[in-house]
């Protein structure tokens, strides 16, 4: 049996939306710790981890451990049909092949199920060691997300490098180059427009463009953007979701020519 | 053109 409750049912639209394209289908796993997920885009080239906290939901039993396969599209369309102010509640029953999610509106005066069929899905685990990073830069997400979209008008490729000058977005095409450089800067109203780096070594890596603007599809999540890099590891890409947990896309490099 | 590396080179199944 399983029963989640998530008063903010708009963190799972905007959850759907960020991951849907990157993945078509994925296994959602229940256990005391939370909701969560781990996926890969079908090349293998990015990942995406998933955590939304036990604690983050006003209601949350899960008897057992349980890992549903699910459709991302349908998913998506299914919670497409609750309003951005309604109460999402995931249920499920043991040995069921569907699982059903009710939508609550804020007043209690419309309440509707969607019951959605479950896949059986192989996907393997893979285990994400802790590293040391080398650079992690935190900037707002939609800055993050507009620097992704313009050199991606450019190339298909970013450099992204950090050096104790900053943070330096390059790309490359054939019409000519692009260069974004941000600076540290904390001297800002609010904290979600600050940008902050932290830097233990420099870096410069290499990345599909195509990727990272189908992860900027989580910036309705978090107003902040965190990115790890580190030589010779894939890129994380981090949007917090707040009080309950995050969204982590990584990203493998390319190989420098 | 550099080549793409996957994210399986790099972490391993648990």
């Amino acid at each position: 049996m399983l029963e989640l409750r998530l008063v903010q049912g708009s963190l799972l639209k905007k959850v759907l939306e960020a991951i849907k394209d990157l993945v078509t289908d994925a296994n959602f796993d229940c256990s005391a710790t939370g909701f969560s997920l781990q996926a890969m885009d079908s090349s293998h080239v990015a990942l995406v981890a998933l955590l939304l906290r036990s604690e983050g939901f006003e209601h949350y039993r899960c008897d057992r451990n349980i890992s549903m396969g699910m459709n991302l599209n349908n998913m998506s369309k299914m919670l497409k049909c609750a309003g951005n102010d309604d109460i999402i509640t995931i249920k499920g029953d043991d040995g069921s092949d569907t699982i059903t999610f009710m939508f609550e509106s804020p007043t209690q005066d419309k309440i509707a199920d969607f019951e959605m069929k479950l896949m059986d899905i192989d996907s393997e685990h893979l285990g994400i060691p802790e590293a040391e990073y080398h650079a992690i830069v935190r900037m707002p997400s939609a800055e993050f997300s507009r620097i992704c979209k313009d050199l991606s008008s450019i190339g298909d490729t970013v450099v992204i490098s950090v050096t104790k000058e900053g943070v330096k977005f390059s790309t490359r095409g054939d019409i000519g180059a692009a260069n974004i450089v941000l600076r540290q800067n904390t001297t800002v109203d609010k904290p979600e427009e600050a940008t902050i780096i932290e830097m233990n070594e420099p870096v410069s890596l290499t990345f599909a463009l195509r990727y990272m603007n189908s992860f900027t599809k989580a910036t309705p999540l978090s107003s902040m953007v965190t990115i790890s890099l580190s030589s010779e590891l894939p890129v994380v890409v981090e949007y917090k979701i707040a009080e309950m947990g995050y969204v982590r896309f990584y990203l493998a490099p390319k190989i420098e020519e | 053109v550099n080549p793409q590396r996957q994210i399986t080179a790099f972490f391993s199944k648990s």
